[in-house]
């Protein structure tokens, strides 16, 4: 099963078409392998991104540089998804 | 047996046997239709709601086409659930029920989803693979008949919007087309995705507003305050296009470009924080504001026959 161990979602918020254009550069980056949950759209809506952790310094050192604007949604998915399987099981074992 | 917990997500085969409960106690009213199969071979079922007569007016509704967007399968049981319930009780649905069918596709990428459960929990694309091709899915709502290829979709197979190799080339989506198409009455089609609070109409494909744009944005309109009533939960609306992004190939444009007026997806609520992970405990909620959305277009499309 694949594991979301130390990965982020980041919440974007473009300021300008120019900085959409970046993002949308960052997402064709492939080696990095972002997974966009929302996609960068119009100045001053916000963007989600899945950031696997091995990326993570490489994106947040890209935003930066660029005055990308970003905050951090989840600070570690597989925390949430363990969460998720837990209430799962525990839903589970009620229901018997 | 009743006991089916609606604060919890399910897998597969405990949503089979949920259907298979709804159609067994409601047999006047509910029953299973297979309209085909999955890339790997799963049944692909949809609950019919019905009180009678052949090939009447109908409303197709689906849930799941991307396979990690979890609330909305939830959401699909959850409604199935009170339709068979509120059928007798509550006025409009009963007048909706009387004159047409329901059908609701609870799994619409069988595959997909079964995978979230044992292998990757946000994989959104089916599980079709081609030869010599190294990267696995499509993303099933691209591969649509309707602007395919265009813009919003992308031609690459490991991109999370690979169109496919050609329109309708998905069993999962070449079998609701011929199912619809068969069918010939369907007049609404609700195709349900999560999560960004949105409820849209076409197209995704172009920016060009649709010949009844001013219909369905008043519609659209009437069903998000109509949502907003249950939790206040607040929904944008309008056009895909000009509302979220362009998309090519996708489920509405089909639709609306086969004569299916009203045709519609939705982006469940978001809390801000979870995305595709929303806590079990706001499937409840979700459905329950959904469902007033839901039955203000089903009721317009009763009341507006074309």
């Amino acid at each position: 099963q694949e594991t979301f161990v130390g990965d982020q979602v980041l919440e974007i918020t473009p300021r300008n078409e120019e900085q959409i254009k970046h993002l949308v550069e960052l997402e064709a980056e492939e080696h990095l392998q972002l997974d966009f949950w929302k996609l960068p759209t119009i100045p001053g809506e916000t963007a989600h991104v899945r950031v696997p952790f091995v990326s993570i310094q490489a994106v947040k050192v890209f935003l930066e540089s660029q005055g990308i604007a970003y905050s951090t949604m989840i600070e570690d998915v597989q925390v949430l998804l363990d969460k998720e399987n837990e209430e799962m099981l525990l839903n589970r074992r009620r229901q018997r | 047996n009743g006991n089916f917990n609606f604060e919890a997500y399910h897998t597969l085969e405990e949503i089979s046997q949920e259907m298979d409960t709804l159609a067994a106690q409601y047999p006047g009213l509910v029953s299973k239709v297979n309209i085909g199969q999955s890339f790997e071979k799963r049944p692909m079922n949809v609950l019919k709601f019905s009180t009678g007569g052949s090939q009447r007016r109908a409303i197709w509704i689906d849930t799941g086409i991307h396979s990690r967007e979890w609330i909305t399968h939830a959401t699909g049981i959850w409604t199935a659930k009170k339709i068979v319930n509120e059928y007798g009780k509550d006025h409009t649905l009963t007048n909706i029920l009387n004159a047409m069918d329901i059908f609701m596709e609870i799994v619409t990428n069988p595959d997909g989803f079964a995978f979230t459960h044992s292998m990757n929990r946000l994989w959104r694309k089916n599980k079709s693979t081609r030869p010599g091709v190294f990267c696995i899915g499509v993303d099933l709502n691209r591969n649509w008949k309707s602007g395919f290829g265009g813009n919003g979709s992308n031609n690459n197979p490991c991109s999370e919007t690979y169109h496919g190799p050609s329109a309708q080339s998905e069993p999962e989506v070449a079998a609701i087309v011929d199912f619809i198409t068969a069918h010939g009455n369907i007049k609404a089609l609700i195709s349900i995705h999560s999560y960004s609070q949105m409820l849209m109409y076409p197209y995704g494909h172009s920016l060009e507003p649709v010949p009844n744009q001013k219909e369905l944005y008043n519609l659209a309109k009437d069903a998000v305050q109509a949502l907003y009533q249950v939790h206040g939960i607040e929904y944008i609306y309008g056009s895909i296009s000009t509302t979220l992004y362009m998309a090519s190939g996708i489920t509405v444009d089909w639709a609306y470009d086969n004569g299916i007026k009203y045709s519609f997806t939705f982006e469940l609520r978001d809390t801000g924080r979870y995305g595709f992970l929303l806590p079990a405990s706001q499937i409840i909620p979700t459905a329950q504001e959904t469902w007033l959305a839901l039955r203000t277009i089903m009721e317009h499309t009763l009341n507006h026959p074309y």
